[in-house]
C-alpha cells in the first residue's frame, strides 16, 4: 500500500520540525507511481502531486504522525477534496417528466445502469419513472431493457415501429407528459466520443427532451483514455454528473479523478455488481482510499 | 550532437508519457526505457528517429516472443478432432457476444461449418443477442432459457455439434469479473465438460480485453490464465482513441499473444493482429 511504500522511503529521513523538501520530493515520486498503478490520468496526476508538494512543503511536522503518515494524509485530504463532496441525489424540477439522460462508451454498463437508477429513484426519492431505450443499433438493445424494465418492475415505453432515436425519445416524453410518469430515463446506445454523427444525436435527444440530468457511465477500469472520452463528452452533450460502474471488481478506479478533473462534474453513483439493486451513491473517501490502495 | 544527452533527457520524459499514455503501465515503460538508455550509452542510438526507433523495437519484439511462445492454432489440432472448439471469456461488456458474430463470419467463409452455443444464460437478453448475429451469419446456435446451468447449454452444444459433424463450436460465457471466485469456478467447471466431450477441449481460449482498460488489465489476464487456462487475447474497441497499451504488459507478464483486433461494432470488423502495425500505431 501507498502508506508501507511512503514509510519505507521516509524512514531514514529525520522528522524536524518541518516537513522538509527531501521528505517531500521522496515521497512524491511513490505517489505519482501509486496514481498511475490506479490509473489515474498522467496529466492529472501531475497537476495532482503538484497540488501536494505546495501543500506539504515547510509544515509543521504534527507529533503524533510519522513523516509518512502525514504525507498520506495530505494526499488523501486533497483526493476527498478533488473527488468532491457533491450530493448523488439529482435535483428534479417540477416539470413533468423530468429526462434523465444516461451516455457513455460501449460496454460502459449504460442500459444496466438505467434499470437500477429508475429502482433507486422509485425507492429513495418517490418518483416514478418511465424508461425508454433508444439504442437502435445493437441487437436485442431494446429487448434488454425491456427484460430488465420487468424484473425491477417499472414501466417502459416502446415504439417497435421506428427505428430513430429521436423519435423514440420525443414519443416517450409525450407518453411520459400524457400519463404523469414524473421522471423519464432514456438509454442510449453506446458510442465513441469521435464519431460525429452519433454525438450529434445525443445532442439532437437533449434538445428534443431538455434533460436535467446527462449521467456519463463509466467503467472503473477505464485507464488514460477515461480523460478524452470524458472531456469530449462533455464538450459536445455536457455531462451533469458520472456514474462509475463495475466498482464490485478490484480495479482501482483511478478514472473517477480524471474524469472529476477533466469535466468538473461530480461522480453521483457507483455500480457494485449485476443485479439491479446494485447501486450505491458516491463516497469521495471511499474511492479516495481505493486510488491510493 | 553537442546538445544529445540534453534532447535525450526531455525528449525520454516525454517518450515515457506517451508509453504511459497508451497504458502500457509503468514496470513496461521503465524496462523499455532502461534498455534504450543503455543503447544511448553506448553510443547506438545518436538522434530522434534513432531512439524512436528503438522502443518500436522493444515493443515489437515483446509482441513477437509472445506470439512465438503462446498459441495453440487450430492448424496444431489433428483433423479427427471435430469440433474445433473456442470458447470466449472475459470481464462485463467487453465486447465476446459481438466479436463471437464476427467470428463466425470469419471461420465460415474460410470454409468450415461453424455452431454457436448461447452459453451466457445469465444476462437479461443475452441469448437474444447473439441469435441476430446467428442469424445474420447463418450459423446455427445452440441456446436455453434464461437461468438455465450454462455448463448443461455447453454439453448440448457439444452433443449437436459431434451429431451435426461441425468444424468449429465457438462459445459465448457471461461477462464476469475476475475476482469472484463463485464465476470463475463455473468457467472452470465448463472448460471440464469441454474436456471430457471432446479430447483436448476447449483447444482455443480467446481472453477478450477491451482497448480501453487501464492496469487492471493485467490482473484480469493473470486471474483468467490461471483459472481458466487463455492461450490468447482479443484486443476490441482499437477503433477508439484508447491504445490498449495494457496488452503489451499482458504480453510481457504472461506471454500471451493478441490474435485478433476488434475495430468496430460490424460483422467485418475484426482482424488478425498485425504487431507491426499496432506497433507503429502507438506513436501516431
Ligand atoms: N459486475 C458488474 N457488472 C456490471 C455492472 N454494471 C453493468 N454490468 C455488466 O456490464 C455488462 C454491460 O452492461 P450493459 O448495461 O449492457 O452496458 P451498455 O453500456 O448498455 O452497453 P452498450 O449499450 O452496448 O454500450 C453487462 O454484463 C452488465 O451486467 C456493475 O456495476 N458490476
Ligand atoms: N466501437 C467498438 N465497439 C465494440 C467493439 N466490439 C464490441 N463493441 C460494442 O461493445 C458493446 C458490448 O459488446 P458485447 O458483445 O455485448 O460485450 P460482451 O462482452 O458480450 O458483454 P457482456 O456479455 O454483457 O459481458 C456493444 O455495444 C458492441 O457493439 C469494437 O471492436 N469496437
Ligand atoms: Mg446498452
Ligand atoms: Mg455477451
Amino acid at each position: 500500500s501507498l502508506s508501507d511504500k511512503l514509510k519505507r522511503t521516509l524512514k531514514n529521513l529525520r522528522g524536524e520540525g518541518v516537513l522538509t523538501r527531501e521528505h517531500v520530493e521522496a515521497a512524491l515520486r511513490e505517489i505519482r507511481m501509486a496514481l498511475l498503478e490506479a490509473d489515474v490520468n498522467y496529466k492529472v496526476a501531475k497537476d495532482f502531486i503538484a497540488a501536494v508538494k505546495e501543500k506539504a512543503e515547510g509544515q509543521q511536522v504534527w507529533t503524533e504522525l510519522k513523516p509518512s503518515e502525514q504525507v498520506v494524509k495530505i494526499v488523501y485530504d486533497e483526493l476527498v477534496e478533488l473527488l468532491g463532496g457533491t450530493s448523488s441525489r439529482l435535483v428534479f424540477t417540477k416539470q413533468i417528466p423530468n429526462v434523465v439522460m444516461i451516455v457513455g462508451l460501449q460496454g460502459s454498463g449504460k442500459t444496466t445502469s438505467t434499470g437500477k437508477i429508475a429502482m433507486w429513484l422509485a425507492k429513495n426519492q418517490e418518483r416514478k419513472p418511465l424508461l425508454v431505450s433508444t439504442d437502435v443499433y445493437r441487437p436485442a438493445a431494446r429487448e434488454q431493457l425491456k427484460v430488465i424494465a420487468r424484473a425491477t418492475g417499472q414501466s417502459i415505453f416502446e415504439m417497435p415501429e421506428t427505428n430513430d432515436a429521436r423519435t423514440l425519445a420525443r414519443e416517450a416524453y409525450k407518453h411520459a407528459q400524457q400519463t404523469g410518469f414524473d421522471t423519464l430515463l432514456i438509454d442510449t446506445a453506446g458510442r465513441l466520443h469521435i464519431d460525429d454523427e452519433l454525438m450529434e444525436e445525443l445532442v439532437a435527444i437533449k434538445g428534443e427532451t431538455k434533460p436535467i440530468e446527462i449521467l456519463f457511465v463509466a467503467d472503473a477500469m477505464t485507464g488514460q483514455d477515461a480523460v478524452r472520452s470524458g472531456e469530449e463528452f462533455h464538450r459536445r452533450v455536457g455531462i451533469t454528473g458520472v456514474m462509475l460502474t463495475k466498482m464490485d471488481g478490484d480495479a482501482r478506479g483511478g478514472a473517477a479523478l480524471s474524469i472529476k478533473q477533466v469535466t468538473g462534474q461530480p461522480v453521483k453513483f457507483v455500480g457494485v455488481g449485476e443485479k439491479y439493486d446494485a447501486l450505491e451513491p458516491f463516497y469521495p473517501d471511499r474511492i479516495a482510499q481505493r486510488i491510493l490502495g | 550532437f553537442q546538445g544529445r544527452k540534453q534532447i535525450d533527457a526531455e525528449l525520454l520524459d516525454e517518450l515515457e508519457e506517451a508509453l504511459i499514455a497508451a497504458d502500457i503501465g509503468v514496470p513496461t515503460t521503465l524496462h523499455i526505457l532502461e534498455n534504450v538508455r543503455r543503447g544511448i550509452a553506448r553510443n547506438q542510438i545518436n538522434d530522434i528517429d534513432a531512439l524512436k526507433l528503438a522502443i518500436k523495437t522493444e515493443l515489437l519484439s515483446i509482441l513477437q516472443e509472445a506470439e512465438k511462445n503462446g498459441v495453440v492454432s487450430e492448424e496444431s489440432v489433428s483433423e479427427t478432432v471435430s469440433p474445433y472448439v473456442m470458447m470466449i471469456v472475459g470481464v462485463n461488456g467487453v465486447g465476446k457476444t459481438t466479436t463471437i458474430g464476427k467470428l463466425a463470419q470469419r471461420i465460415k467463409a474460410e470454409g468450415n461449418d461453424v455452431l454457436i452455443c448461447a452459453a451466457d444464460t445469465f444476462r437479461a437478453a443475452a441469448s437474444d443477442q447473439l441469435a441476430i448475429w446467428a442469424e445474420r451469419t447463418g450459423v446455427p446456435l445452440i441456446q436455453q432459457k434464461q437461468g438455465t446451468d450454462p455448463a448443461a447449454v455447453l454439453f448440448d452444444s457439444l452433443k449437436a455439434a459431434k451429431s451435426r459433424n461441425s468444424d468449429v463450436l465457438i462459445v459465448d460465457t457471461a461477462g464476469r469479473l475476475h475476482n469472484k471466485s463463485n464465476l470463475m469456478a463455473e468457467l472452470e467447471k465448463m472448460k471440464r465438460v469441454a474436456g471430457r466431450e471432446v479430447e483436448g477441449a476447449p483447444h482455443e481460449t480467446l481472453l477478450v480485453i477491451d482497448a480501453v482498460t487501464g492496469q487492471n488489465g493485467l490482473e484480469q489476464a493473470r486471474q483468467f490464465l490461471k483459472i481458466a487456462g487463455v492461450t490468447g487475447i482479443v484486443l476490441t474497441k482499437l477503433d477508439g482513441t484508447a491504445k490498449g497499451g495494457i496488452a503489451v504488459a499482458i504480453a510481457r507478464e504472461l506471454n500471451l499473444p493478441i490474435r485478433y483486433a476488434g475495430i468496430g461494432e460490424k460483422v467485418d470488423d475484426l482482424v488478425v493482429f498485425d504487431a507491426e502495425q499496432y506497433v507503429n500505431s502507438l506513436f501516431e
